[in-house]
């Protein structure tokens, strides 16, 4: 099974 | 005071049809270097990076860098106002609460102006780190998007692998599987229909069908669009916008549990 991932992981908020 | 003035109208109408089922409102950026647009969807899984530069636009004024909060489907009204042909100029004092879009035909015999209230967003920028990808592939965009709604119809998800010998396509799903392989395009006579592969190391990464569809809506805008790739990061779809710009999906992949 594959989980959709969230860009939030990957790239930090300025 | 801000104003961009822009003879093919045409383009901004595809810029919106490219964000707009992605987006439901965005603040444009505008400053002395362009017009920039970053927003997320609401399930945080994609993002939108427009970019049009000042040198792009016919006619560009920006004294103070002002964020514009714009509801989509009011902007698209408008811009549904607008012939192809049509000049457009964008208009906005400083610290406004409006927009102006006026419309001018090629003959100037008929010209409007439609005022847009603007709204207040939250906005959260996000750092995106510059990464060097294992693999940067440029086709045609219109084979792109023909291959993602055709792999749509197997399943929920697509599997991007490339190589140095192509790229290839998969989806598995109720009704059975499919793959479509691309070799890279032996004579590039035609740049457009070229197929150009760069690849350091060779990538397997999974991603949601739905949204792949969402960022083809960009087709319009570029005939060649740029895939980047490296494990485990976000994919990068890229259509450049004539001599003016681009837009950048970014969309997370899917991982394996």
């Amino acid at each position: 099974t594959t989980t959709q991932g969230r860009l939030d992981s990957f790239f930090k908020v300025i | 005071m801000f104003e961009a003035r822009l003879v093919q109208s045409s383009i901004f109408k595809k810029v919106l049809e490219a964000i707009k089922e992605l987006l439901n409102e965005a603040t444009f950026d505008c400053s002395d270097s362009g017009i920039q647009l970053q927003a997320m969807d609401s399930s945080h899984v994609s993002l939108v990076s427009l970019n049009l530069r000042s040198d792009g636009f016919d006619q560009y004024r920006c004294d103070r860098n002002l964020s514009m909060g714009i509801n989509l489907a009011s902007m698209t009204k408008i811009m549904k106002c607008a012939g192809n042909d049509d000049i457009m100029t964008m208009k906005a004092q400083d610290n406004a609460d409006s927009v102006t879009f006026m419309f001018e035909s090629p003959n100037q015999e008929k010209m409007s102006d439609y005022e847009m209230k603007l709204m207040n967003l939250d906005q959260e920028h996000l750092g995106i780190p510059e990464t060097d990808y294992s693999c940067v592939i440029k086709l045609p965009s219109a084979e792109f998007a023909r291959i993602c709604r055709d792999l749509s119809q197997f399943g929920e998800s697509v599997v991007i692998s490339c190589t140095k010998e192509g790229v290839k396509f998969s989806a598995a799903g109720d009704i059975g599987s499919a793959n479509i392989k691309l070799a890279q395009t032996a004579n590039v006579d035609k740049e457009d229909e070229a197929v150009s592969i760069e690849m350091q190391e060779k990538v397997s990464l999974t991603f949601a069908c739905r949204y792949l569809n969402y960022f083809t809506k960009a087709t319009p805008l570029s005939p060649q669009v740029c895939l980047s790739m490296s494990a485990e990061v976000p994919l990068v779809v890229e259509y450049k916008i004539g001599e003016i710009g681009h837009i950048r999906y970014y969309l997370a992949p899917k991982i394996e549990e």
